[in-house]
This record gives C-alpha cells, structure tokens and sequence, in this order.
C-alpha cells in the first residue's frame, strides 16, 4: 500500500502469523480435508477472516466539506461528509471479509464535496491489508499519502487509518450474544427452551421437537434448565462442525454453505451490522464514483441496500440495473437515463409519489401510452429508428431480423420486428418435458410465490390469486414456480410459448399501465403485476399439468397481441404474441 | 412489458443457475428457447412413451 513498508519481508509474515496464532486452531478445523489431515496455515496470504478498516481522520490542503470511499473487491462503502475543514474527521469504521484468493487491496479516494455539482476527487491512496496487518508496528494507526489522480507523484494530503483483525473467537462470542439479545425474549440473558427453539426455526433448522431438546440439553452444560450466552457459543462452535444449526440467514434469507464456517458466521454477522445500523460507512456502491455522488446517496436511504453480497437489491438501488447474462456469464448494466431513474423513484419508491398516482397520474399513464401508440404507429415515427438503434448499439443484432431496416414503415413494425427462423434455437426441442424462456429478457425464477415476495416483488399485496384475476381460480397453482421475464424497449418483442399443449383459455384484465421495472416492482407501495392491464393464459399440458400465462403491458407498450387461437395445440418455442406501443 | 409463467406446485425443476441468481435478487439475461427447466413428472404419471429408450424393430 501506499507508505507500506513491505509486509512481505520475513519478520511481517512472522509478525503476521504472531497476530494469527489465535487463529490457526479455526482455520485447521475450518481447512480440514476430508482424509483428516490438517491444512497448516502456510503464509500471510492464507489468511482469511474479518479485517476492521477504520478511517480516522486526512489533513488536505484546502478547507472543505469532505468524504472518504473505501472500494475493496466489489463492494465500495461511503462515511458521512466532513465539517467545512482542512482537517476532516470521520471515524468511520468497516469490517472487510478477507478471503483466501480474495481482493486484499482496498482503495480510499477522498472527495470534496459541492451541493449542486458532483463531487469532486482530490486524492487516492492504495492499502494493502494483508501488508499494514502484518506490519511490525507499535502504533495502532498509519499515516497514508494521498496522490493527485491526475499527477500520481504529487502528494495532495495525508489520511490516517487504523486496520486490525478480528479475532474469530470474538467474532464467535460476539454472534451469540447478538443471537442471544435477539431471541431473548424476556430479557434475562439467557435462552429458555421455546426461545432456543424459536432460534432453531429462524435459522432454517426443521429439528425434530426431540431433536431440539436434545441439543439443548447438550447445551446447557450447568443444567439450570437455560442456555447463557457461553453455554450457546460453545454449542455453536462444536455443533455446527458436528451436524450445522445454521442453515439460512434469518436476516437476507440466503441460504449458506454450512460447509464453510467462517464464512457462515461472518455473512451473519455482516447483515446483522447492516440490520442493526452498527456500521458507520455506508455500503452498496459498485463504484467510488457512485458512492461520491450526493443524489445516489439520498437515494440510497430510500432503498434499502446490502453490501454483503453483490447483486443483492441491485436492482432497487442502482441507475445501471445489473443483470446477469447467462450465455457470457458476466455482468452486465442495463443503461437506464439518471432522470428517468429519479422520475421512478419519486413516482414508485414514495407513499407521495402513489399517492400523486391515485390521484390521476394512472389516467395520464393510460392516456400518454394511447397517444404514444398513435404516434409510433405514423410514417413520420420511422424516422425515430436509426436514433433507436445508435443508442442500443451492441444491444440489437439486425443480422437476425428477418427484414431489412427499409423494410419497417413506422416505428412499432420496427418494435415488433421478427427474426429469422432458427435465430433462437430451441432448447431440447423433442422433449417436451423441457420448458424453455418465453421471451429475449431479465429473468427471476421462484420455486414459490413466498421466495419471490422475500427476493423480488415487494408489493404488499401481491399474490397468485391477485395476478391472476378472478375469473381464473389460483388453487391449482398455489405454492407452484413462478418465473418473471421482463422485456427492456431493445429486446426483440415477440413472446413464444415455454411449454407444448393446449391452449385452454385468454382472460383479459383491464387495468393500469405502470412501469415494470424492477424499481417499481421493488416497492413495497405498489403492486404493479396485479394491477397493470394484462392477458392470462391457461395452457393445458402433459408435463406440467396447468400453465399460467400472464402478458403483462406496462407504460407506453400496454397492447399485447397474441398470434394463437383458444384451443389450439401449440409446441415450446412458437410464437404466442407480442407487445406493442399503444394503450 | 413482462410475462410471467405460474407453474402447478411440484411439477417444474427450474434451472438452478436461475433460482440461484434470483435468490440474491439478480436478474438473469436470457433469450428465448434456453432452456428454464424440467419437469418432474416421471413417465408413468404423463402417459407418454420415453422416446429416448425405445428402440426401432
């Protein structure tokens, strides 16, 4: 790191290893290869564990109002800005997960701030943390250079920080207590049997009534008939090496890898810290550049964020969604415009912003998509599709439109082009046991409605009953899968049908035209799947019994075509219909 | 624009990159016919032949 004095020199890994010794019994048991043989702890760069990343204070040439950014991995957290100083203090502490293999180098930019303009990046330091932690020092903080971004030999400010690891018997100690203060219900400090049963339940643990029993009898090693903070942290620690107790997170709900205990412990603890407020630095940016900017920040405090695991919440949160992109297997962002972005958020992720909605602006989204209908569907609306194209360059791929472009007269042909036969081969298209994607789109896929409401759809109202309407009843298809495929504007537009049979029935349901997108799908205020102007289909199959679907229209594109008759036989990969511009 | 897919309970095994992607409320890109899942109903139960195992005489 920048003033580092090179930790990898013999006496720092040494010094290292001193400061490690304390865990060197959990990373055997942690490491223990299947054959029994204990993995040893080899180097520095084995380690793995919690670092506690604290910035303290800078010393600038200039007086300000200032923030730091930490970015480490993928993650980048925020403190809070300074006073008007030259001599900014923020104290803010970070606990970092250092893994094997894992990003060690954390990056601390340090910004000027301004209330109109974006913040400005006056300097940067490097901090290696495997480096500063195995450093032979009696002093608790380091004193950083902060380099000129443009002139990176030109020292613009100094940063003092302080780095120490967590020691993982503490880090044990301190989850149960935490566990302890949560499921204590009566306050007495200790767990009775219904409140450690309660506890077994929250982390996804479906024991036997006996089988609990059982446990906490092993637990309460006193036999006072409760289990006390010390009693629980030692079944912790022996137990789940044994037959784990912690299968889920009861805070994100992620189901953990009860193979790696370290990482179980420090993913609870993390989303507890994020839970309960307990860290200072703000989290969830995927950039500095991100975290620096004032309206991201006072956006953020809308929605809510996780810094633990990447993707989660994303799409709430950030102005470029992220989405995965199966065929390349990375990460991608879906470029959305900053004001459109902060125009949903204030119409979706507010009881303000619905309640302008109940108060009109549903007739005014109806009316805007009628009219942009008429106007996508005039001659002069052709000329909008080279502009259309040049901004989603790279997105479309007019080698597999079926047409050339002279071909589309108005911009709606356009929209609703259709490829080439072969374009989008069809998975295991012999075997109708095989469902396949119905439409070019961002995927969600839920075992059940429950999973869907806890990772995705935050509308309180949202059920299968409501999505369906009421004509069509839900029982047949309560506690089933559900799959969400939404459609960007650039995306080829025709929707197929995902599994071969019959086509029982089409249901209409009148109703609004709000947004799909994950930020209003992510609000709690809004239910907009239930209440959007749609088409349900029942389609009659041999594999999977009944098959619900639902076409859903959103703002500007609420017409939905479908190409297929009531009680036609129909196979996967066909194409069922389309959306359009229009009411 | 959106489509969602309810399937009958117990009768789809979907991919499980998708669920796993989903369940930290990521979305996944995918084109149409890729495959989403299969189902888990054994050939008994549907009446139709395993084309796979038959054998032309």
């Amino acid at each position: 790191g920048d003033g580092g004095d090179g930790g990898g020199s013999s006496g720092g890994k040494s010094r290292l290893r001193q400061r490690l010794s304390l865990h060197h019994r959990f990373h055997r048991r942690r490491s223990r290869p299947d054959n029994g043989a204990a993995a040893l702890l080899k180097s520095a760069d084995d380690f793995a564990g919690i670092a506690l990343l604290t910035l303290r204070s800078a010393e600038m040439g200039f007086k300000d109002r200032w923030l730091a950014c930490v970015s480490f991995g993928e993650q980048t957290f925020r403190t809070a800005i300074s006073d008007h100083t030259d001599k900014p203090a923020w104290n803010a502490e970070k606990k970092l997960l250092l893994e094997r293999n894992g990003p060690r180098i954390a990056r601390i930019s340090v910004y000027e701030t301004n209330r109109i303009s974006k913040n400005n990046l006056i300097g940067y330091c490097e901090l290696d943390l495997l480096e500063v932690l195995a450093k032979d020092s009696e002093s608790e903080s380091e004193i950083l250079n902060l380099l000129d971004p443009s002139k990176s030999d030109v020292v613009v400010g100094t940063i003092m920080v302080s780095c120490s690891v967590e020691d993982p018997m503490e880090t044990e100690k301190s989850f149960a207590r935490r566990i302890l203060s949560i499921m204590d219900y009566n306050e007495d400090g200790k767990l009775s049997f219904s409140e450690f049963s309660d506890m077994m339940n929250a982390f996804g643990n479906q024991l036997a009534a006996n089988k609990k029993e059982e446990l906490f009898k092993a637990a309460d090693i006193n036999g006072d008939g409760a289990v006390s903070m010390d009693e629980l942290a030692g079944l912790l620690a022996i137990q789940q090496e044994k037959e784990p107790l912690i299968n889920c997170c009861p805070v994100c709900g992620e189901v953990l890898h009860v193979s790696d205990k370290l990482n179980t412990v420090v993913h609870l603890t993390l989303c507890f810290d994020e839970g309960s407020g307990n860290q200072i630095m703000t989290g969830g940016f995927l950039t500095d550049k991100q975290a620096s900017s004032g309206w991201m920040f006072k956006l953020s405090e809308w929605a809510h964020v996780s810094s633990y695991d990447i993707g989660l919440n994303y799409g709430s949160s950030a102005s470029n969604i992220l989405v995965f992109d199966r065929r390349t297997k990375r990460l991608v962002e879906e470029i959305i415009d900053g004001k459109i972005v902060l125009s949903m958020r204030a119409i979706y992720q507010s009881k303000f912003g619905l309640g302008l909605i109940d108060t009109g602006a549903k007739e005014i989204l109806q009316s805007i998509s009628e009219k942009q209908g008429k106007k996508m569907n005039s001659v002069e609306s052709a000329e909008d599709i080279p502009k259309f194209l040049d901004f989603f360059k790279d997105q479309i791929n007019m080698a597999e439109v079926k047409y050339p472009l002279e071909h589309f007269k108005t911009f709606n042909e356009f929209f609703i082009r259709e490829l080439k036969p072969g374009a989008r081969p069809i998975a295991a298209m012999e075997h109708d046991n095989v469902a396949v994607c119905a439409a070019d789109s961002r995927l969600m896929a839920f075992n059940n409605v429950e999973d869907s409401t806890r990772f995705w759809i935050k509308g309180k109202k949202f059920s299968i009953q409501g999505l369906l309407g009421n004509e069509i009843s839900s029982s047949s298809f309560e506690g089933g899968a559900l799959v969400i495929f939404r459609l960007a504007p650039q995306d080829y537009h025709r929707f197929h049908l995902p599994v071969t049979g019959i086509i029982e029935q089409f249901v209409n349901i009148p109703g609004c035209l709000f947004t799909v997108n994950p930020i209003a799908v992510n609000s709690k205020y809004c239910n907009v799947f239930a209440e959007n102007k749609r088409v349900v289909s029942i389609i009659s199959t041999e594999h999977f019994g009944k098959v619900a679907f639902i076409a859903i229209g959103a703002t500007m594109v609420g017409s939905i075509t479908f190409v297929k008759q009531e009680g036609e036989r129909v196979k996967k990969g066909d194409e069922f219909g389309y959306f359009s511009f229009g009411g | 624009s959106t489509v969602i897919c309810v399937f009958e309970k117990d009768v789809i095994d979907l991919d499980k990159d998708l669920l796993e992607n989903s369940s930290r409320s990521l979305e996944t890109l995918v084109s149409v016919g890729m495959k989403l899942g299969v189902s888990t109903r054994k050939q008994a139960e549907t009446g139709m032949p395993n084309l796979e195992k038959m054998v032309l005489e």
